[in-house]
């Protein structure tokens, strides 16, 4: 089932993000990730704000795998 | 109610983003 696999990837890529098992990211979760992804502090910046729906500067698992989502249906409906 | 920000502008990073998670995954260990 694709939703399920979806939420599975993303909820894997959540622990991969949420190194302290916390339950949310923080921007310095995120900026954290710059060693080993290929992307600058200001894509991460912008990585974080666009997935950070509500803004509060946490980002929870929902929010994360909203995003996910939404990039794989990018990925798939060209 | 459109929950998710995401502009064509910030389309990109979060593929980047993504992409890297997906090849940190799967890549090389």
């Amino acid at each position: 089932d694709g939703q399920q696999v979806m939420l599975e990837k993303g909820h894997e890529f959540f622990q991969i993000c949420d190194t302290e098992n916390k339950g949310y990211i923080t921007r310095m979760d995120m900026q954290r990730l710059q060693r080993g992804l290929s992307l600058s502090p200001q894509e991460l910046e912008k990585v974080f704000d666009s997935l950070d729906a509500d803004g509060n500067g946490f980002l929870t698992l929902e929010e994360f795998t909203t995003g996910f989502s939404a990039f794989v249906l990018t990925q798939t409906h060209v | 109610n459109p929950q998710f920000r995401s502009t064509a502008a910030n389309e990109g990073v979060l593929a980047n983003f993504f992409n890297s998670l997906l090849s940190k995954k799967t890549g090389s260990p």
